[in-house]
């Protein structure tokens, strides 16, 4: 059973604003 | 078929063909008779004209056209032709076949840059070391077989008109016969430019049985004389380093190599960018020496021929090792390596393809958040996950873990 890909939407990054990549 | 690679399409050293390098070029001399108009020479009047455009211009034997300096009076007097080739030959002579008596002491020189500077190429002299300092009859040894000599030769008066001085420039050298690895003498045949000075004539007054001795007892003679010339020639090739099988003209009407083996530059004397593999050499007789980069597809096979013929990995396999520093690499098809022999950061191997297969390397693509890094392993292309993560780009949620909202923690168990 594959398991679903990550899901980019879901992620808050309101503490992580310099980690998020490009999109 | 192209010259520079043989039938399987292999490069092979290729030359230029052997030209007269002078013909239809402009002669400067600095003395040209007609102005003011005399007798014999009017340079307004084309019959009666002596040009140096007729030094280098066609001649035929019934109908040869000379350049014929002023009329001199006073004795040395030089006289000087300067013919520029426009880019870089080999010459193998130069010759002068003269319409006036042969002069009694002649020097060539050639330049190297264009007219900047001047090295003596050849004297001819019936008093070398007086008029020269140099000995008539030197040895010639491969310590100074890059230095021009003094002959009494090609110096007599007699014939009067139609006389030849010819200088071989690789006659009498020693390592002539290797020439391929002189680099002492491929420097001594290259001449971007060619002068020749007349410095002395024959004293006229010879003809009657005397002894040209009022020069040599240190006066100056008055009899009047001239230096005239039908041919010019220079015999050599475009230099190409073996890299080019012709010359043409650049956009700017220059004369440059038509250069193959990924080569470049007037003469192919450097490698195209991407293609520093290994230096820059001139191509042999035994080796083309054709300029290797990670794009070119040449070079990969004969890789690949080679690690067939060893049997080894070919990341294990050391071809061409300390031939010298890699000044860049080729960056083609994303591989790395002197030789283009694995595959360069954020991409791995696609073993499934030829490392010659602009495929053979893919892009490791791991995933911005799933994945701790963006290197994935060179073999597999598995990229390094983080905890709970997994998947080739570690974009999946490993089994009993769940998607976070978190991008630092991407999976955590429920």
């Amino acid at each position: 059973d594959v398991m679903p890909t990550l899901d980019m939407a879901l992620f808050d990054w309101t503490d992580y604003e310099d980690l998020k990549p490009e999109m | 078929p192209d010259p520079c690679y043989d039938e399987s399409g292999a490069p092979r050293r290729c030359i230029p063909e052997f030209v007269n390098a002078a013909f239809g070029k402009e002669v400067q001399a600095s003395s040209t008779c007609g102005k003011p108009p005399t007798r014999h020479c009017n340079a307004s009047d084309p019959r009666k004209a002596h040009p140096p455009t007729y030094l280098t211009d066609l001649n035929t034997a019934s109908n040869m056209t000379c350049w014929r300096s002023e009329t001199l009076h006073h004795s040395p007097q030089n006289v000087t032709l300067t013919l520029s080739l426009g880019k870089k030959f080999e010459v193998v002579y130069v010759s002068l076949q003269f319409c006036s008596p042969r002069p009694e002491s002649t020097a060539i020189l050639k330049s190297m840059d264009y007219g900047k500077t001047w090295v003596p190429y050849q004297y001819y002299s019936s008093q070398c070391r007086k008029i020269y300092g140099k000995p008539s009859k030197a040895t010639v040894t491969k310590q100074n077989e890059q230095e021009a000599l003094c002959t009494d030769g090609l110096t007599d008066l007699y014939p009067l008109t139609g006389g030849l001085i010819a200088f071989s420039t690789l006659d009498g050298r020693p390592s002539a016969q290797d020439f391929d690895s002189s680099p002492v003498l491929q420097d001594w045949v290259t001449a971007t430019d060619i002068r020749v000075v007349f410095s002395r004539p024959h004293l006229f007054r010879d003809l009657g049985g005397r002894d040209a001795g009022g020069e040599e007892e240190g006066g100056t003679t008055s009899s009047p004389y001239y230096y005239a010339v039908g041919e010019l020639q220079v015999g050599g090739r475009c230099k190409c380093n073996g890299h080019a099988a012709r010359c043409i003209k650049d956009k700017e009407q220059k004369l440059v190599c038509d250069c193959k083996h990924n080569t470049e530059g007037p003469e192919c004397d450097r490698c195209k960018p991407f293609h520093y593999d290994r230096p820059w050499q001139r191509a042999t007789a035994r080796e083309a020496n054709e300029c290797l980069g990670c794009s070119s597809p040449s070079p990969q096979q004969i890789f690949w021929k080679l690690v067939a013929s060893q049997q080894q990995q070919p990341w294990s396999f050391p071809v061409h090792s300390g031939s010298g520093q890699v000044t860049a690499y080729g960056g083609g098809h994303n591989t790395a390596g002197r030789h283009c022999h694995y595959c360069k950061e954020g991409f791995y191997r696609d073993l499934s393809k030829a490392i010659t297969d602009r495929k053979a390397c893919k892009a490791c693509d791991c995933h911005p958040v799933g994945a701790a890094g963006k290197t994935c392993n060179q073999t597999t292309g598995q990229c390094p996950c983080k905890d709970g993560v997994t998947g080739l780009t570690c974009n999946r949620c490993a089994k009993g873990y769940q998607q976070s909202r978190s991008p630092v923690a991407p999976c955590i168990r429920p």
